[in-house]
C-alpha cells in the first residue's frame, strides 16, 4: 500500500496473507467463510498444486509473529472459468472465528456502487518508500465510474465491465505489488462489504492511473456454486 | 410517455413532522401521485406513501427546508421541478435555492422587513414560493427571478439563474433538460434507473440535481456535451446531438482575478503552475492531448494558457508544457488575502481521526470526526447531494461548517451531520462528551450466528424463517398469498420473493422495527405483530471487526 497509514492491529480481520509453502508472503486474500478465501487468479500462476500455498490469518505483522496467527493448508484451488482475475481457495480445515479472524460480507449479485462510495484497500504490499513496511496498511479512496476511468487521460478503455476503478485522480495513494488478491471493501451501513479483489494497475499511485479491481458482485453465483458443490 | 413517477425523485424511509398536508387512502404510489397532481387545496410539491397502511399524504411543504425524519416503510416522492436549479421562461415557477444576486450580494429573506420593507411577502403571496431568501419571480418580471438584497443601498436586484434548456443547450449542456433520447449514431438510450444492458453508478437517487429522468440525454459529469448509456450491447455509452441554443448563454457571474472557493470563476491571467511549469494553451494538443478545449467547453473561459477550473477541481489548474507533467494546480492569491489552501497531502495521522470529544452540547466542537453513530460517512456541508439542506456556511457563518466534519450549527443536543446515504438524511455523530465518563456505545446491531436459528429472531427479525403463525394477541395469521379477509397487493410472495412469505407464517418483509407481523384472519383487524423470542447474542457478524479501523483516506 502506497501512502495511506498503518492500520489498527486486527481491524481488518478478514485480511489474509497468501504464502508459499515455506512461508513467504506474496499476495493478499479475503476470508469470506471459515473455510473459504477469495483471492486473485493471477496469484495462483506460480503453481496449480494446492500444496504449494499456505494461508495465514489473524496477523498484523507480515512476520506473523503474533499469538493470534492461524495457519492453514489449502485443500483446493478454483480459478474463475472465464479467465477473470478471481479465484477461490478451500482451506484444509476451517479457520477459528474470533476477535482477530472474522469473515467479510459479500455484496448482492450485481450490486452496483453508486459512484460516491468511500472504499478501503489493505495489504502488506510494496509501500514505495512511504513507510509502514511489514505492518498491515490501509488506504481509502473513492470508486471511480468505469465511464470516467476509461477516458483517454485515465486508463483509456482498458477497464472491462467486470472490473472497477478506485483511487485518487491526483495519485499519491494506491494498492501496489504484493497487495494483489486482497480486498477492496466499502462501508455499507455499519459493516464492510467486499466489492473488489485487488487486480492490476499502471504503476502504483501515479496521477490519473487509479487501481483496477475485479467486481466481486459479478461473481456471486460462481462463488456460491463453488462453495455449495465443494 | 413513461409513468407518472418519472417526474418524482424518491427517498426511502423519510417522514415529515406535522407538514401542511392532505391525507388519502390509495392502493398504490401511482394513485398517490395522481392525488398530488390533482391536489387543489395547495400546490402539491411532494407526497408520502406508506406501503403497509396504504396511506397517501400530499404535501405542500418545501422538503428542501422541512425537517425530515426517518421512518421505515414510508417513501417520500419529491417533484423534480422543485429540485431543479434552473428556470423555464421567465422563471415564475423557479423553486431552486439560489440566494445571491447577479452581483453576488446575499438576498434578504422574503419574510424580513430590514433592510428593505418588501411589497412581496409570503403572507400576501402564499403560492409563489417566497421561501427563505431564495430568488423568485412573484410578479412575472420579464428579466426573471430577483430578490430584495441585504445591501441597504440596493433595494432589489436580479439573480443569475441558468435557463432549463429544454429544446436546446447552452455551453456543454449541463443544464439540458430536454427529451432527446437517441445518440449521435441513432442508438436508443438506456433508462438511467436501469442497469441493463449496462450497469453503471449514475443512480438517479444519488444525483437528484442532475435530473437523470427516463432515458433522456444528460451531462451529469462534465462531458463536453450530453450523453447516455445505450441499449446496444456493443456500445456502452455515446454522445447525443443536442442543438445549441441560438440565444446567447446566460451571462456568467462576473469573474474574479483572485481565488474564491474552488476558483471556478477565476478569470485572471496567471499561466504558471505551482511547481513553475508554464501552462499549455487550452486550444493546443501538444505536448498533451486532451478534451478540455474551448470548443468543448465554450462557457469556461479557456483563454490562452491561463489557469482555469472548468471541471470542479479543487482549484485552478492547467496542462503544462512539460512533457513529464501532464497537468498541475496553479497558485492563485486568495481573494480574502489568506494563503491559498495547499492540497491536503500527508495530513498527520492523529489529526485524521481524532479521539476528541465535545463540550456541553457540542456547539463549539471543532474536531475532524466525520462519521455517524451507525458508521455512515458525513456529507460535506457545502454539498446539496444526496440531501438538500439550508445548513450552509453562508447561513451559519459562526458554525465552522467545513468539509464534512461533525458540527452542531443549530444547537441540537450533540454534533451531527447529513449522511452520504441517500436514504438516511442525518444522524448524530460518533463522538463522546468530554465531561462524560462513560464512552459512547454504538447501538448494538442485531447479532446473528453464522447459521440463522429458525426459532428466534435477531434484531428486527427480518431474517426470521420460523413457523409461528399466530399474532401476539392469539389471532391466526392470514396466508400471505390470500386476499381474504384483508386484500393487499404490496406484501405478497410475488412482490417480495426474498422475504420468505410462506404460508401464513409471521414475517417482517418491510423491516419493521417492532419485528415480524402478519395480516390476521379476523376481519376486524387488518394486521398485528407476532410474539417471537429473541435469540441469545451470538459472537460475530460478517464485515464487522472488533477493533475499530482507522479509515485513513488520503486526499
Amino acid at each position: 500500500i502506497v501512502a495511506g497509514c498503518i492500520s489498527h492491529p486486527h481491524s481488518w480481520p478478514w485480511q489474509i496473507s497468501l504464502r508459499t509453502s515455506y512461508g513467504l508472503h506474496f499476495c493478499g486474500g479475503t476470508l469470506i467463510d471459515p473455510q473459504w478465501v477469495l483471492t486473485a487468479a493471477h496469484c495462483l500462476e506460480k503453481s496449480s498444486r494446492p500444496s504449494a500455498y499456505k494461508v495465514y490469518l489473524g496477523l498484523h505483522r507480515e512476520r506473523a509473529s503474533e499469538a493470534s496467527v492461524q495457519k492453514r493448508d489449502v485443500e483446493k484451488l478454483f480459478k474463475e472459468p472465464h479467465r477473470a482475475d478471481i479465484a477461490l481457495l478451500k482451506l484444509r480445515s476451517p479457520a477459528i472465528i474470533n476477535n482477530h479472524v472474522i469473515p467479510i460480507c459479500l455484496p448482492k449479485e450485481n450490486a452496483v456502487l453508486g459512484g460516491r462510495e468511500e472504499c478501503y484497500v489493505t495489504g502488506w504490499g510494496d509501500t514505495k518508500g512511504t513507510g509502514g513496511d511489514g505492518l498491515l496498511k490501509e488506504t481509502g479512496f473513492p470508486v471511480i465510474e468505469n465511464k470516467i476511468c476509461n477516458r483517454p487521460e485515465f486508463l483509456n478503455g482498458r477497464v472491462k465491465k467486470h472490473e472497477l476503478c478506485a483511487g485518487n485522480i491526483h495519485g499519491g495513494t494506491d494498492s501496489c505489488q504484493g497487495d494483489s488478491g486482497g480486498p477492496l471493501v466499502c462501508l455499507d451501513q455499519d459493516r464492510f462489504v467486499q466489492h473488489g479483489v485487488t487486480s492490476w494497475g499502471l504503476g502504483c499511485a501515479q496521477p490519473m492511473k487509479p487501481g483496477v479491481y475485479v467486481r466481486v458482485s459479478n461473481y456471486i453465483p460462481w462463488i456460491e456454486s463453488i462453495m455449495e458443490n465443494n | 410517455q413513461g409513468d407518472i413517477l418519472d417526474s418524482y425523485v424518491r427517498t426511502e424511509g423519510a417522514w415529515l413532522l406535522n407538514p401542511k398536508k392532505e391525507v388519502y387512502r390509495t392502493n398504490s404510489k401511482e394513485e398517490c401521485a395522481e392525488r398530488c397532481e390533482a391536489e387543489s387545496k395547495f400546490t402539491c410539491r411532494a407526497f408520502l406513501f406508506t406501503s403497509k397502511d396504504q396511506q397517501c399524504l400530499t404535501l405542500a411543504e418545501n422538503t428542501k427546508t422541512a425537517v425530515i425524519f426517518r421512518r421505515t416503510n414510508a417513501v417520500l416522492y419529491e417533484k423534480r421541478i422543485y429540485l431543479l436549479e434552473c428556470k423555464e421562461g421567465k422563471g415564475v415557477n423557479y423553486r431552486g435555492t439560489e440566494a445571491k444576486t447577479q452581483k453576488g450580494v446575499p438576498c434578504q429573506k422574503w419574510a424580513d422587513t430590514v433592510p428593505h420593507k418588501p411589497n412581496y411577502t409570503p403572507e400576501k403571496y402564499p403560492n409563489v414560493g417566497l421561501e427563505e431568501n431564495y430568488c423568485r419571480n412573484p410578479d412575472g418580471d420579464e428579466r426573471g427571478p430577483w430578490c430584495y438584497t441585504t445591501d441597504p443601498a440596493t433595494r432589489f436586484d436580479y439573480c443569475n439563474i441558468p435557463e432549463c434548456e429544454v429544446e436546446c443547450m447552452h455551453c456543454s449542456g449541463e443544464n439540458y433538460h430536454g427529451v432527446v433520447a437517441t445518440t449521435t449514431s441513432g442508438l436508443e438510450c438506456q433508462r438511467w434507473d436501469s442497469q441493463q444492458p449496462h450497469s453503471h453508478g449514475y443512480l438517479p437517487e444519488n444525483f437528484p440535481e442532475k435530473d437523470l429522468k427516463m432515458n433522456y440525454c444528460r451531462n451529469p459529469d462534465g462531458e463536453p456535451r450530453p450523453w447516455c448509456f445505450t441499449t446496444s450491447l456493443t456500445k456502452r455509452w455515446e454522445y447525443c446531438d443536442i442543438p445549441r441554443c441560438t440565444t446567447p448563454p446566460p451571462a456568467p457571474a462576473p469573474g474574479r482575478q483572485c481565488l474564491s472557493g474552488r476558483g471556478e470563476d477565476y478569470q485572471g491571467t496567471i499561466s504558471v503552475t505551482e511547481s513553475g511549469n508554464t501552462c499549455q494553451h487550452w486550444s493546443s494538443q501538444s505536448p498533451h492531448r486532451h478534451a478540455r478545449t474551448p470548443e468543448n467547453y465554450p462557457c469556461k473561459n479557456l483563454e490562452e494558457n491561463y489557469c482555469r477550473n472548468p471541471d470542479g477541481e479543487k482549484m485552478p489548474w492547467c496542462y503544462t508544457t512539460n512533457k513529464t507533467a501532464r497537468w498541475e494546480y496553479c497558485t492563485i492569491p486568495s481573494c480574502d488575502g489568506s494563503k491559498p489552501e495547499a492540497p491536503a497531502v500527508d495530513v498527520p495521522e492523529q489529526a485524521q481521526i481524532s479521539e476528541d470529544c465535545y463540550q456541553g452540547n457540542g456547539v463549539t466542537y471543532r474536531g475532524t470526526a466525520s462519521f455517524t453513530l451507525t458508521g455512515k460517512k458525513c456529507q460535506a456541508w457545502s454539498s446539496m447531494s444526496p440531501h438538500r439542506h439550508n445548513k450552509t456556511a453562508d447561513q451559519y457563518p459562526n458554525a465552522d461548517l467545513r468539509q464534512n466534519y461533525c458540527r452542531n450549527p443549530d444547537a441540537d443536543s450533540r454534533p451531527w451531520c447529513y449522511t452520504t446515504d441517500p436514504s438516511v438524511r442525518w444522524e448524530y455523530c460518533n463522538l463522546k462528551r468530554c465531561d462524560s465518563r462513560v464512552p459512547v456505545t454504538l447501538p448494538k446491531p442485531p447479532q446473528t450466528t453464522l447459521e440463522p436459528n429458525p426459532d428466534c429472531i435477531n434484531g428486527n427479525g427480518k431474517d426470521y424463517r420460523g413457523t409461528v403463525a399466530k399474532t401476539a394477541r392469539g389471532r391466526t395469521c392470514q396466508a400471505w398469498s390470500s386476499q381474504k379477509p384483508h386484500s393487499h397487493d404490496y406484501f405478497t410472495p410475488m412482490t417480495h420473493p426474498e422475504a420468505g412469505l410462506d404460508k401464513n407464517y409471521c414475517r417482517n418483509p418491510d423491516g419493521d422495527v417492532n419485528g415480524p407481523w402478519c395480516y390476521t384472519t379476523d376481519p376486524r383487524k387488518a394486521w398485528e405483530y407476532c410474539d417471537i423470542p429473541k435469540c441469545p447474542p451470538a459472537q460475530y457478524e460478517c464485515g464487522k471487526s472488533k477493533f475499530r479501523p482507522k479509515l485513513c483516506a488520503q486526499r
